[in-house]
């Protein structure tokens, strides 16, 4: 489905966390 | 700015390397294409790190792949309004 490429690529910006990180679970 | 080692990126934590790279990157992306640079660099981040560092330190491979990530986010763009 169209909805999950909706936010794609995740946008970098400056002095923001990137959010395009796959979060490794520790 | 001191331009960024592959030993300075070793000593930080994954997701504290691809800040650290997206910083450096963003600013150079913008020059090119400031309402892209964004999502430009976004897409840039998700490149191996390794071939990041060598980005930053070649122009004209960063031009070339940033021109290049232009025409995918078009591409992109056009497929998502046209499933509109």
């Amino acid at each position: 489905n169209g909805s999950s490429s909706v936010n794609w690529p995740p946008e970098f910006r400056p002095g923001e966390p990137w959010k395009g990180y796959p979060n490794i679970d520790p | 700015q001191e331009p960024l080692t592959a030993s300075m990126l070793a000593a930080a934590p994954p997701q504290e390397q691809k800040q650290m790279i997206g910083e450096r990157l963003y600013p150079l992306i913008h020059a090119m294409h400031p309402m892209l640079a964004g999502k430009i660099t976004g897409m840039l981040l998700e490149i191996d790190n390794s071939e990041l560092l060598l980005l930053l330190e070649s122009p004209d491979s960063l031009h070339s792949k940033i021109e290049e990530a232009v025409a995918v986010l078009q591409a992109h763009q056009a497929t998502e309004t046209s499933h509109k």
